[in-house]
């Protein structure tokens, strides 16, 4: 880890933070949920406090913009430059700023927060079945008021659980009108306008009235971003028309025509041949969670680590399950020492308030929606056994592999261990899926990356990276630099210094475990180096030092100069049964 | 079933009619983020400076060190990430 130079620091603990305003990406309270989140990966783990103040000037003030937004340091469009901080002390010392030209997220696409209807402010569920139609997005189908809305379930056929989606036409955020809806058409300048615009406005955001005539009343707001709203092009923010004419065809959906880049667009209006008015679809954007907990290092004193893994390494990765790495903790706990560790939370209250139906005067909602409390996980239990399965009565096994020490059979969902240290023989069949949850049931490979004590899993074409629990992937194993020739990988070869072969068919591969790229030269025939086992082998192992080449029922064991030294059974000699 | 006839490709209003190249790109990106410094370049051949620049860039980043603009130095140079500075202030 490092820190900034001179070790700039905050001098108390009980630190406040403001958002200033707000990205039209996401609802308000997602926003300020993941900030809070981002902020309790540091204080888990330090003596600091966060609170959330809003007015008045807080140690870490935090604002979304584009482009040159006050600073000196502009943002660059989207993608790139995803945000940036600034280390501790006063003035804007701390602050952390969010290129608003990205698409914010969580990290796994569009998340639709939906406000009134039944649904307490649940998500949209897309797709979801509405009259036996599939819908991927909001629509307005069953209504005559042409109001946005969306099931939060798979299908609300079957459930009848709805929330209308963000729209102009239903909610706006921030300005000087509590959140009323807009009026159109409004006059603005001396204009009629019937949308949103960004007339007026020198940072892109789109707003409108709140009433028919702003040159008169000067009440406004800012438009949130409907759930097809595009992200840069030329008409950020508005959203697609569907359909729409481009080079004469129509369109009703988004389209990677035209463009060398493979990238989704739309219109914005109903002929881009004509008017050129366009941007890119939503695509998984960016998590605002993991980026605001980065900048929130900075803000703190943290600079950046050349540790991939680490949360303050420069570049932006999506993580499923975060959890903060030990390089970062002895980065934070250098600067403020420790915490005493999470606070014990409540479990979250069951709803009990009825859902609010539509408010019929606008601004006058109240809603209902509930602050997710996370509840902490019990301590993990061992896992339950099966006895009914017994190792010594399986046949080809689906992967063999050593994972701390210990022999792992791996077998349909279920595998067993065998230590040859402890002569407790071999335990199990404990449920993969309990282990390294998201696994298939059937795995073709498996191995242990000797440095970083990851577990690699290959099904198919796919591949998982476990540490612990928490898993990278699935991800495609041509992201390895693998080809189409490898349909799966049985087996692989720790070979040290972070090189690992993988071996499928006759071939294998030589991957750099660090960058996670095969190495050049590669796939190579096995037989050139392994002569005398077997190139059909099911499964491919190191096991005490040596290679284990397995085919049916039998092994072939061969030492580091690549001597068969044994064929044995894998029964008898390696599960040790009866 | 096959297009019909060949994709047409367009340039889409507001977008840059030429992407950088990759030494444009290298040198933007080694001077943003404290990797050379503007009178480092003036002062020394640019080969030898951004060789340099890129290895620090490349150790830094956990990369492999080459010196060279090759494709997993290029490919980090392009991913989304931090503004704020790698070296320096």
């Amino acid at each position: 880890f490092l820190t900034f130079e001179g070790e700039l620091k905050w001098d108390h603990m009980d630190l406040t933070y403001r958002v200033m305003n707000y990205s039209p990406d996401l609802d308000r309270a997602v926003i300020d949920d993941a900030f809070r989140r981002a902020f309790k990966v540091w204080s888990d783990v330090t003596p600091l406090t966060f609170t959330q103040i809003y007015s008045g000037e807080a140690d870490i003030m935090i604002m979304f913009g584009s482009q040159e937004h006050g600073d000196g340091y502009p943002f660059d469009g989207k993608d790139g430059l995803l945000a940036h901080a600034f280390p501790p002390g006063s003035g804007i010392q701390g602050d952390a700023h969010f290129d608003d030209d990205e698409f914010w997220t969580l990290g796994t696409g569009l998340e639709v927060k939906t406000r009134y209807g039944n649904a307490n402010g649940a998500s949209c569920h897309f797709p979801f079945i509405f009259e036996g139609r599939s819908y991927s997005r909001c629509i307005t189908e069953g209504r005559t008021d042409g109001m946005l809305w969306c099931a939060t379930t798979a299908s609300y056929d079957a459930d009848k659980t709805y929330g209308f989606c963000p729209s102009e036409l239903l909610y706006t955020n921030g300005g000087n009108s509590d959140g009323s809806p807009c009026v159109f058409p409004f006059i603005f300048d001396g204009a009629s306008y019937d949308t949103c615009t960004t007339d007026g406005r020198s940072d892109g955001y789109r707003w409108c009235a709140t009433t028919a005539n702003f040159d008169q009343d000067k009440k406004y707001g800012f438009c949130p971003n409907r759930d097809t709203a595009v992200i840069g092009g030329n008409s950020q923010g508005d959203p697609c028309v569907f359909p729409f004419t481009f080079l004469g065809q129509s369109y009703s959906a988004c389209t990677s025509q035209g463009r060398q880049d493979g990238k989704l667009w739309c219109a914005t209006t109903s002929n881009y041949d004509t008017d050129k008015k366009w941007g890119f679809c939503p695509d998984r954007g960016y998590s605002i969670f993991l980026v605001a907990a980065h900048e929130f290092g900075h803000s703190l004193g943290l600079d950046h680590s050349s540790v991939r893994e680490a949360l303050m390494y420069p570049m932006y990765s999506y993580v499923q399950d975060f959890q903060l790495h030990e390089d970062d903790v002895q980065g934070i706990q250098y600067l403020y020492g420790r915490g005493s560790g999470p606070e014990p939370t409540p479990p979250a209250p069951l709803p009990t308030e009825e859902p609010q139906s539509i408010p019929t005067e606008a601004g006058s909602a109240s809603t209902t929606e509930e602050e997710e409390e996370e509840t902490p996980e019990p301590t993990a239990e061992p896992s339950p056994v099966d006895p009914s399965r017994d190792a010594c009565m399986e046949k080809n096994f689906d992967a063999i592999t050593e994972i701390n020490g210990e022999l792992h059979f791996f077998k349909n969902g279920k595998y067993w261990t065998h230590s040859s240290f402890w002569k407790s023989g071999t335990q199990g069949a404990f449920s993969i899926a309990d282990t390294w949850p998201g696994l298939p049931a059937v795995i073709d490979a498996a191995f242990q990356d000797v440095l970083t004590k990851r577990v690699f899993f290959f099904a198919g074409r796919q591949f998982w990276v476990f540490s612990g629990k928490n898993a990278v992937g699935p991800r495609r194993i041509e992201k390895l630099g693998i080809g189409k020739e490898a349909g799966r990988i049985t087996g692989a070869l720790q070979r040290g210094r972070g090189k690992v072969l993988l071996f499928s068919g006759e071939h294998y591969w030589r991957l750099d475990v660090k960058v996670q790229t095969v190495d050049k030269g590669y796939p190579r025939d096995t037989d050139d180096v392994f002569t005398g086992v077997p190139l059909d082998a099911r499964n491919v192992f190191l096991y005490q030092d040596k290679y284990h080449f397995c085919r049916d029922s039998f092994y072939w064991r061969m030492t580091p100069r690549y001597q068969v030294d044994r064929v044995g059974y894998i029964r008898y000699d390696l599960l040790q049964c009866p | 079933p096959l297009h019909s006839k060949p994709q047409a490709v367009i340039t889409f209003p507001g977008e840059l009619l030429s992407a950088p190249s990759d030494v444009e790109l290298a040198e933007n990106y080694l001077l943003r983020f404290g990797y050379i410094q503007e009178a480092e370049v003036r002062r020394s051949s640019k080969h030898v400076s951004l060789a340099k620049a890129l290895r620090r860039m490349q150790k830094q980043l956990g990369l492999e060190e080459t010196g060279e603009l090759d494709a997993s130095t290029l490919e980090a140079m392009r991913a989304p990430r931090c503004g704020v500075p790698d070296v320096g202030g």
